[in-house]
């Protein structure tokens, strides 16, 4: 089983 | 104004060749010192920066920052104008409205100039700090491209394992199981330290993705660390860095 993590649980918007 | 001319425009046509079917809209950001780009997928699975330097353009000049809003698939239709050979020349006013193109071929007979309408976008700038990536490798980028590609028909995620002396992608699907374990030079192994290996899953319709710019570059570097996306670098000889993000799977 594998879930995609996203750009948004790492970094922060400006 | 602004005004940055390539003597090579096959260079840019490349880039947005290689960024095309990832991102759709984008800000270009032109300062003084160079053009960048930071977008990301539709999905935020992915991430594109693109950064040129100004001293590796023929000519270069921008007064003021600008930010260019444009549409990279009606820019790609565009670069469909330029020929092998064409020199590549972007320029617009202070306050544009649209991006001018002009291409020019070496015998200086044939021009093409085409104005890409500019589109207002919401920035959606994301901070990346400076990371120290435990794990970096460089190697051939066709070969990267082509084991992505070999690893995509036998499963969708491909497990990275990178150390200083090697890369090892290990794939699982229903047919079965294996990896493709390459070793790096004899040097590097010297300076290895066993605890830089890193072991991160990623899915690899978005690295065969990111593989449309291996013919920007020979080389390909791989970046990772421990809970960080992965970072798949390209090289822009002379001119700058084109640089991927990957985000993880999450693996039980």
């Amino acid at each position: 089983m594998t879930e995609q993590h996203q750009m948004d649980d790492y970094y922060e918007y400006n | 104004m602004f005004e940055a001319k390539l003597t090579d425009g096959t260079i840019f046509k490349k880039i947005i060749e290689a960024i095309k079917d990832l991102v759709t809209d984008v800000n270009i950001d032109a300062t003084p010192t160079g053009l960048s780009l930071q977008a990301m997928d539709s999905s935020h699975v992915a991430l594109v920066n693109l950064h040129l330097g100004m001293e590796g353009f023929e000519r270069y000049r921008c007064d003021r920052n600008l930010t260019l809003g444009i549409s990279i698939t009606n820019l790609a239709k565009v670069m469909k104008l330029v020929n092998q050979n064409d020199s590549i020349t972007l320029k617009c006013e202070d306050e544009p409205t649209y991006l001018t193109i002009v291409c020019q071929n070496q015998k200086h007979d044939r021009t093409t100039q085409f104005n890409v309408n500019l589109i207002t976008l919401d920035s959606e700038h994301l901070g990346i700090p400076e990371t120290e990536y435990t794990s970096e490798i460089t190697m051939n980028s066709g070969e990267f491209s082509k084991l992505c590609k070999e690893l995509y028909a036998l499963s969708e995620t491909v497990e990275f394992e990178i150390s200083t002396t090697f890369v090892k992608f290990a794939v699982e699907g229903e047919i079965g199981s294996g990896s493709i374990k390459i070793q790096t030079s004899a040097d590097e192994a010297e300076t290895s330290r066993p605890e830089d290996t890193v072991k991160l899953s990623f899915a690899l319709r978005y690295l065969n993705l990111f593989n449309k710019a291996y013919s920007l570059s020979n080389q390909v570097k791989l970046s990772m660390a421990a809970e960080t996306p992965l970072v798949v670098e390209y090289e822009v000889e002379s001119l700058g860095t084109l640089k991927y993000y990957l985000a993880p799977k999450i693996t039980d």
